[in-house]
């Protein structure tokens, strides 16, 4: 553990858990991407798996079942209590181009062919690019309300920082695993153009709509 | 290696 990864956590904890919130406090879940959420709730799923096979720190057991708990009510609220303020027509993006070669590439490029480890490969691919229906969707709207752009900004953070703490274990214990390393930058490039709308839109006070 | 295959990230 180091500053890197654990301000990359936070910020990822803080993206999910304000997502849940705004969603709970105004009852809506407008402009917010179903299918990107759907897609988070894959990730994790596969990911967090290994709960139950391998243990690493009870800090790392809590986060992964909060992550898992938090992204199934996002689901609950967007697709059952708060169903009809989901806005599916402006969620158009067929997440079958993102799930399909994601499982494709992590038959291709794994470290071991173990079930456990494919799943794993496949949640970090999967998760590199899972953001791209909710930035479908802000493009489509052309616009998006401030405590979204928060919780994407918080969203892509997590990742940047994850790579600085890469860099890090790199440097420090040799670690370098270039699956996540290039998924991670892949997945912190995607959200570039929104970094950029944010720090001079939203920083300033003003409603993330673009041009 | 072996290292790599025990995911010690989130």
């Amino acid at each position: 553990m180091n500053i890197f990864r654990l301000c990359g956590d936070l910020s990822h904890l803080l993206a999910i858990l304000l997502l849940l919130v705004k969603i709970w406090k105004t009852r809506s879940c407008a402009g917010i991407s179903g299918k990107s959420q759907i897609l988070f709730a894959i990730v994790y799923t596969t990911r967090y798996l290994d709960l139950f096979t391998s243990f690493v720190s009870i800090y790392n057991s809590v986060m992964k079942i909060v992550f898992l708990s938090a992204s199934y009510g996002t689901l609950y609220l967007m697709f059952y209590k708060f169903k009809p303020t989901y806005d599916h027509n402006h969620d158009s993006f067929r997440i079958l181009y993102l799930i399909v070669p994601a499982l494709v590439l992590s038959f291709v490029i794994v470290h071991a062919y173990t079930l456990m480890e494919v799943l794993w490969t496949y949640s970090i691919y999967l998760e590199a690019v899972a953001i791209m229906p909710q930035l479908f969707m802000v493009s489509r709207t052309g616009e998006a309300e401030t405590i979204t752009s928060h919780y994407l900004f918080a969203l892509g953070s997590y990742r940047a920082l994850y790579i600085l703490n890469w860099i890090y274990r790199y440097y420090t214990e040799d670690f370098l695993d270039l699956i996540v390393i290039i998924a991670g930058i892949v997945q912190t490039i995607l959200y570039c153009d929104f970094f950029y709308l944010y720090i001079t839109k939203v920083l300033k006070g003003k409603r993330l709509s673009l041009p | 290696g072996e290292a790599i295959l025990k995911h010690d990230e989130l």
